[in-house]
């Protein structure tokens, strides 16, 4: 059975898409067969794996809508052993959309449950989520076993944290039993900044078990990887960052026991 | 009678908040009294100026479920001729429960319009906007007469420029006439980065005028004033953050004739 990850931080531009997309691949790279759903109408995650913008007909809007199931929308990456289940803008609209809808909070939970056995063929899903707190991210945190962290090393990314861990309890208790802390990872670290050390031993101080020992270093390539629709590990295997992406997939997947 | 501008990109991370607070300080330091309204659910802005979470019983939340009104909800900052309407994180709840509200759309506007005379105290009225095209941030730009928009100099940020333009558009269509593009400011640029170079090319050959001249670097003591509840302008004056938020001011109010 796969393990769902839902990849969520309400502050925004922290790396929710570059860690999704960059662990996913990594994820593969370890012979983990993954499957990325982005469920942010911004669609980066689908932008940052290739996927032009007029292949996003089956998107995870349809999937949520029922028009369509995971199977159907399931399209390949460039990358062996990564799957992707693209977004669309449509799903600007999904909040409003489903108000009146049975089980609104329960449509993608629902929708992977109706794989069947197929879902197997997967070790890992991600959950790419948009920067809100909302019934996409709902959704995603109802699907999941568990929350994955990206915590940027600044102030007000800071300050959000302890609202998120508040949510996924609320959502632990009245949706979800089995949700829990993946983990807190944390990007865009610069050692010439005093701030990134600050926040770092802030919140190891304050939960030293669920901060991964990886920090991911503040890195331009990785920021010019979804400019050329591949993710950094592509684009340059061996800078900085990808290198941390790796050694990220590899304590994830110690943790669990499954390296 | 003040200029009402709604800070937004749906992009997260894009300097919004940080744009909010230096432009509304700059703004207040050319003698120009300002308000600004923090509209998002993290309250960032809030923090910024220094506004501690005891001291946020009346907020955006309560002016727009009619609870209390703006002059009610207004708090003096540290900062003399800038004003601060707080936001509380029950505005997360706030799309849900305004659902069946009449002009649900419209709660910011009319609690501006029922300020009567008091409004025109400001000179400009700022509203710090969340990263997502949702209730709360069509109720800003259902109240603004311009929309300004800070744009990270990085590549999914300009993939978002697009989808953001659209949504002013309909917005003017379907709700608010005079909703006009008041700018677009490039933040944190960073001269070493060739993708800073790109985005800024790109960004001023599509939309010349739009573009400020005035461009945002990448400073590390912008990122580290908002943890003394300051703005930057007042945490390190001299910085280059600072003076390019001062220039920004300047050139906003040129731009408005009204330097
Ligand atoms: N380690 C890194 N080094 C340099 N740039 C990075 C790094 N991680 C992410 N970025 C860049 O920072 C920006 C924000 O990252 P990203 O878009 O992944 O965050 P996000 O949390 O998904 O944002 P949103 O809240 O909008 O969904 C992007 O332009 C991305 O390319
Ligand atoms: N010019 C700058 N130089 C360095 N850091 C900056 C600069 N502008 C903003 N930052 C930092 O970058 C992060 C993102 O900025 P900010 O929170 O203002 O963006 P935002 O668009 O309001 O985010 P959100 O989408 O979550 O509302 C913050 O930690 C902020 O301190
Ligand atoms: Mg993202
Ligand atoms: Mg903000």
């Amino acid at each position: 059975k796969p393990r769902i990850i839902a990849v969520s931080m309400q502050k925004g531009g922290v790396g929710k898409t570059t860690t999704s997309i960059n662990l996913a691949t990594a994820l593969a790279a370890c012979a983990k067969p993954t499957l990325l759903i982005d469920i942010d109408p911004q669609g980066n995650a689908s932008t940052g794996l290739g996927i032009d913008k007029t292949r996003r007909a089956k998107s995870t809007y349809e999937v949520l809508g029922g028009v369509f199931s995971i199977p159907e929308s399931i399209q390949k990456s460039n990358i062996p052993g990564l799957d992707i289940v693209p977004s669309s803008v449509d799903l600007a609209g999904a909040e409003l959309e489903l108000i009146d809808v049975p089980r609104r909070a329960h449509r993608l939970k629902d929708a992977l449950v109706s794989m069947g056995d197929q879902v197997n063929a997967y070790d890992y899903i991600l959950i790419d989520c948009p920067p809100s707190l909302n019934l996409l991210t709902l959704n995603a945190m109802v699907a999941a076993q568990a929350v994955l962290v990206p915590l940027q090393c600044e102030f007000y990314a800071l300050e959000g944290l302890s609202q998120l861990l508040r949510t996924i309890e609320r959502v632990r208790n009245a949706f979800n039993p089995e949700l829990e802390l993946q983990g807190i990872v944390l990007t865009m670290f610069d050692k010439r900044n005093r701030l990134s050390d600050q926040v770092a031993d802030d919140v190891r101080n304050h939960m030293p078990e669920k901060v991964y020992q990886t920090v991911i270093p503040r890195n331009v390539r990785v920021s010019e990887a979804p400019s050329h629709g591949k993710p950094a590990l592509i684009y340059d295997f061996r800078c900085p960052g990808s290198q941390a992406y790796i050694q990220l997939a590899r304590e994830l997947l110690r943790r669990e026991g499954d390296l």
